[in-house]
């Protein structure tokens, strides 16, 4: 079903290196497509939109990202992979029904902070840690 | 209520949330955000209220220098913002995990004897600290006006106790922590390091019986805070007082499954 999903973008693989390539195995396998290639996607969390403000002094809301996208051979494409995320292929290249390819997820997270009252209207300032997705990668 | 940026790809399904689901989203939000309810503050005044005041300060400082060093925080301070928060609180911001602000919960002063009808209480709230934060630093803080009329020229003594007991037929007993001389001219916040007395209250919250304040002249007479310029309740909002604890997290906590 993978090989069938990106049939449209099959097109593209004129390469000389992916032509080379040959195997209908390795064309699934070669999704360095920037389209589904593992990266960092744009989310918003607003405390606005959730009705918070009466509580939340600031911020509006935070942009949480999120990760996405396939960790595919060959994950050199993918500059955040780790060593271990290319062995992981390799085995998942060998064995695919048992093990499963690397995950896309984050290399790279920061804080935010929330300023907020309690019930007393006492004022809370506080750092949460790994809030926020800088970078993301395969693993 | 958790959009999408501004991309949008094609195969991602956006749907809006159902009420159910809108609900626990919320709630999964504020267990990430470390509460198990949504707070319901009672605010008539308490936006402009001083403690918010400050701490939106920190806020602002804190998300202009995201993540820097001691001096860049020591330059903010002295540059732009002299008047509510200090070089202390830049420093102790930079060391905390986070920082709490509580306001004076003392809405009547009740009648003391006749030598201490000029003291002053002020009680704070301690109850709902997170569990697991650890005070490092807490001041009291006052503002003191300028006074230009009867004390032009005085200087004044501002004694600070934490009230350790209280009798029902005698004055309370009280631990003096601090005092200051001040000059009647003498403007801004003043702040009192109370450090060891709110680490007490929140080990033994029973204990939590506020604090007292007395001006004298330095003919040694007891006066009013406010004679001397000390803002008490009646005062302006932005110049309230109250209390501010800088905390560090002393457990690794990890979320339960629910």
């Amino acid at each position: 079903s993978v090989g069938r999903r990106r049939q449209p973008n099959r097109n593209r693989s004129n390469s000389p290196q992916e032509a080379s390539k040959g195997s209908t195995h390795t064309a699934d396998y070669n999704s360095s497509d920037q389209k589904t290639a593992c990266r960092k996607h744009e989310l918003y969390v607003s405390f606005r939109e959730l009705g918070w403000q009466d509580w939340i002094i600031a911020p509006e809301g935070y942009a949480a990202n999120y990760c996405d996208g396939e960790c595919s051979f060959p994950l050199n494409a993918h500059m955040n992979a780790t060593n271990h995320a290319i062995v992981q292929t390799l085995v998942h290249l060998m064995n695919p029904e048992n093990v499963p390819k690397p995950c896309c997820a984050p290399t790279k997270l920061h804080a935010i902070s929330v300023l907020y009252y309690d019930d007393n209207s006492n004022v809370i300032l506080k750092k949460y840690k790994n809030m926020v997705v800088r970078a993301c990668g395969c693993h | 209520s958790v959009l999408d940026g501004s991309e949008l790809q094609p195969n991602f399904m956006h749907r809006r949330l159902r009420t159910q689901e809108k609900r626990e989203m919320q709630k999964e939000i504020l267990s990430i955000l470390g509460l198990n309810h949504r707070p319901r503050p009672h605010l008539n005044s308490g936006k402009y209220n001083s403690a918010p005041l400050f701490m939106l300060d920190l806020y602002n400082s804190m998300s202009t220098e995201e993540k820097s060093d001691v001096d860049q925080y020591r330059s903010l301070f002295t540059t732009t913002r002299p008047a509510l928060a200090s070089l202390h609180d830049a420093e102790f911001l930079h060391d905390s995990d986070m920082v709490m602000s509580f306001v004076n919960s003392v809405e009547n002063d009740r009648e003391l004897s006749p030598q201490r009808r000029h003291h002053k209480e002020f009680k704070f709230n301690l109850s709902q600290i997170p569990e697991g934060e650890a005070i490092t630093a807490a001041e009291f803080r006052i503002y003191k006006e300028c006074v230009t009329r009867t004390f032009r020229n005085e200087t004044f003594l501002l004694s600070v106790f934490q009230v350790v007991w209280e009798h029902p037929d005698r004055d309370a007993d009280l631990f003096l922590l601090d005092t200051r001389r001040l000059w009647a001219a003498e403007e801004g916040w003043l702040e009192f390091d109370i450090t060891a007395t709110s680490n007490f209250w929140v080990m033994s919250p029973h204990h939590n019986l506020g604090l007292q304040i007395s001006v004298e002249t330095s003919s040694g007479w007891n006066i009013n805070p406010k004679e001397a310029g000390l803002v008490g309740r009646d005062g302006a909002l932005e110049k309230q007082p109250f209390m501010v604890a800088f905390f560090k997290v002393s457990e690794v906590r990890t979320r339960t499954a629910r």
